[in-house]
């Protein structure tokens, strides 16, 4: 563990956490995009399922829980809530997210690092976090007035990936052949995908006004 | 243990 990946799982935790504050407490999910939301909760599935079969840590595991369950109960939460689903803007949240699932389970069948059940599943984890995103990003330029949440929300889910390739470039020149180019490609485009975003964003703080994207 | 030596991340 390093303080790079540990800022980035901290960043991670923290966006979980302000989006399941705003949904819980205000009991809206306006802005929020139900199939981003999902497309994070196969992306958890996928990759953690090794949760029972392989003990990292203490730390690993109750992450991985915190991340499965979190991720899950919003899902339900925009699905199911009587009060929440209401404020879910379906009309909005049309990207065709299934179109994501397809490329990369194609892609994880024949760009992995091992030909098995678990690595084919955990590469497509891969893929699907790096363009997950879009369904979310498509909302939020259709959504004329973001609310703070949101914006800290989409910021944080940003940032965690950006605090990884630090942690990934530390990791490489300190262990001997760490070398995962799957990984780092996939991470990289995961975090370019925010750029225009971060761009707008900081600008929107910068000069105190609201955060709009261009549409 | 080859299958958890990089799979240590979130």
């Amino acid at each position: 563990m390093n303080i790079f990946r540990l800022a980035g799982d901290m960043t991670h935790l923290a966006s979980v956490l302000v989006l399941l504050l705003k949904i819980h407490t205000i009991k809206s999910c306006a802005g929020v995009s139900l199939k981003t939301q999902e497309l994070y909760a196969l992306v958890f599935a996928t990759r953690y399922l090794d949760i029972v079969t392989d003990f990292i840590s203490v730390y690993n595991t109750v992450m991985k829980l915190i991340f499965l369950g979190s991720s899950f109960s919003i899902v339900w939460y925009i699905r199911h809530h009587r009060v929440v689903r209401r404020s879910y803007d379906k009309d909005q949240d049309t990207f065709r997210h299934y179109l994501l699932m397809i490329p990369c389970m194609l892609l994880a069948l024949f760009v992995h690092e091992k030909f098995t059940f678990k690595e084919v599943m955990w590469t497509f984890s891969l893929y699907l976090e790096a363009v997950a995103i879009l369904p979310q990003l498509v909302l939020l330029q259709r959504t004329r007035n973001i609310d703070n949440l949101t914006g800290q929300y989409v910021f944080l889910l940003g940032a965690y990936r950006g605090l990884y390739i630090f942690n990934w470039i530390y990791r490489y020149f300190t262990e001997p052949h760490f070398v995962h180019w799957i990984t780092w490609i996939a991470g990289v485009v995961q975090t370019l995908l925010y750029a225009d975003f971060f761009y707008y964003y900081f600008e929107s703080w910068k000069n105190n006004v609201r955060l709009q994207l261009p549409a | 243990r080859d299958y958890d030596d990089y799979h240590d991340e979130l």
